[in-house]
């Protein structure tokens, strides 16, 4: 089935966000593991927040993605 | 509260800032004054002193900037990322940037260019982002009045710098409340259109039917109008309303709005002056009656003529026997009454008259 334009929108938006704050290296990866990769990076989004750990973009986390913050990243690198 | 890696840090309490530029929202004096009240906040707890400069380079740079700013760290327009700062070190260290596309305040609209400062300015002096939702380096903006550092923040700079010598007396915020701590007891509780909401201190806990894991939030972001701390609550599903109840006042929420009028003093209801407080509330949804717990007694207001029932106060030891004398919190669900009492939840069976269980408090946050 078709991916709807926001699915797109909420997995384009969580990829650069977790590019910027959880360290997700950019760029393409290897078929599979991308969506393993991002699901991991999901997964530390919501620990840090305290969210159910799903690994899974559902609503709480998208909200919480799309509030204003502090650009410096919550994984201290 | 978490530290960069290395616990990087100044390597001299004499820290220097300069303001490179400033915003056109506001008068360069509001921003100056901004700027010293956000360093201010971090050296009325640590032995840090901060000294302006308007020349050369200093260890914090200050400066608002758009998009893309000389650092290859863009900013994203209005919204999304309001700031920025780089830990300590020479060079860019220390540097604070503010996306110029913000609308930058001193009040509670958009963004307060204090709170963003002191956040940011943590960044600057070695604190890295808490995941302590009261906490100042919380990741996420939130409005607060008061004195913006939690015990959280200041556990974690002062883990840095040590102890300000000669601090003056100051009010931390309390550490986010662990729902599991089994100490723990609530402040109130009420449905909220098929949710239950648990107050406790600053939150609120948030439990929604398909939603496993609590949610839990500053009671100010979500009713800006009510105050930090609430002592009972209850909802009038007839009216669509929730009553919330802090001291010798009470508010009317319809979900997020204030209703008008509110707030107004409980004493309406038609309690005696000599309450002051209202330790827990509960409307019976079968009699259209609420119950109001008070010390050691608790009265009956009947929502449909609004007045309360003669014959009260009554004692709630006589009247709930096997749950002790006072309430913290009440809810009441199908015929059962849950009254909590510190970290005890007791549930009462109205048709049986007694007690049935005793749980633990937090067990409602599957703890």
């Amino acid at each position: 089935k078709p991916i709807s334009t926001e699915e797109k929108d909420k997995a384009v938006l969580a990829k650069k966000y977790l590019q910027r704050f959880y360290g997700m290296p950019a760029g393409l990866q290897r078929p599979g593991k991308s969506s393993d990769l991002m699901q991991q990076k999901i997964r530390e989004m919501q620990e840090f927040f305290k969210l159910e750990v799903t690994g899974k973009l559902d609503d709480k986390t998208v909200e919480l993605m799309e509030m204003a913050r502090c650009g410096v990243p919550d994984v201290a690198e | 509260y978490n530290h960069f890696p290395r616990d990087l840090k100044w390597k001299t309490t004499n820290v220097t800032f300069r303001i490179l530029n400033y915003t056109p929202d506001l008068k360069k004096k509001v921003v100056d004054r901004a700027v010293r009240k956000a360093l201010n906040v971090w050296s009325k707890v640590t032995p840090l002193r901060f000294t302006k400069t308007f020349d050369g380079t200093a260890d914090i740079m200050i400066s608002f900037g758009t998009k893309e700013h000389g650092d290859f760290n863009p900013f994203d327009g209005p919204e999304g990322l309001l700031a920025h700062a780089y830990p300590p070190g020479i060079g860019i260290g220390g540097d604070t940037h503010f996306d110029e596309d913000e609308t930058w305040t001193e009040d509670y609209h958009a963004f307060n260019l204090f709170l963003v400062a002191a956040h940011e300015f943590g960044h600057a002096l070695g604190m890295a982002h808490s995941s302590d939702p009261g906490s100042l380096m919380y990741p996420v903006y939130s409005y607060a009045k008061g004195f913006p550092l939690s015990e959280d923040d200041i556990e974690g700079i002062q883990s840095l710098y040590g102890e300000n010598p000669d601090h003056e007396k100051f009010k931390p915020k309390p550490i986010a409340p662990e729902k599991c701590d089994p100490e723990l007891s609530f402040d109130a509780i009420t449905e909220l259109r098929g949710e239950t909401i648990i107050f406790k201190d600053r939150f609120y806990w948030r439990l929604h039917p398909n939603m496993p894991e609590p949610e839990q939030t500053l009671i100010k972001n979500t009713w800006p109008e009510i105050p930090n701390k609430v002592d009972a609550a209850y909802e009038n599903p007839e009216r669509d309303v929730v009553i919330i109840f802090s001291g010798i006042k009470m508010w009317a929420l319809n979900g997020y709005t204030l209703v008008d009028g509110y707030p107004k003093y409980i004493h309406k209801l038609g309690l005696p002056k000599t309450v002051r407080k209202i330790d827990a509330a509960v409307n019976i949804r079968d009699t259209g009656k609420t119950l109001l717990f008070v010390d050691e007694e608790y009265w009956s207001f009947d929502e449909q003529t609004g007045t309360m029932d003669t014959g009260y106060p009554r004692s709630i030891e006589d009247d709930f026997p096997g749950i002790g004398d006072e309430v913290d919190a009440a809810a009441y669900h199908y015929g059962y009454l849950n009254l909590y009492h510190e970290h005890t939840q007791f549930e009462y069976s109205y048709s049986a008259r007694k007690v049935v269980r005793i749980m633990r408090a937090n067990s409602i946050l599957n703890c």
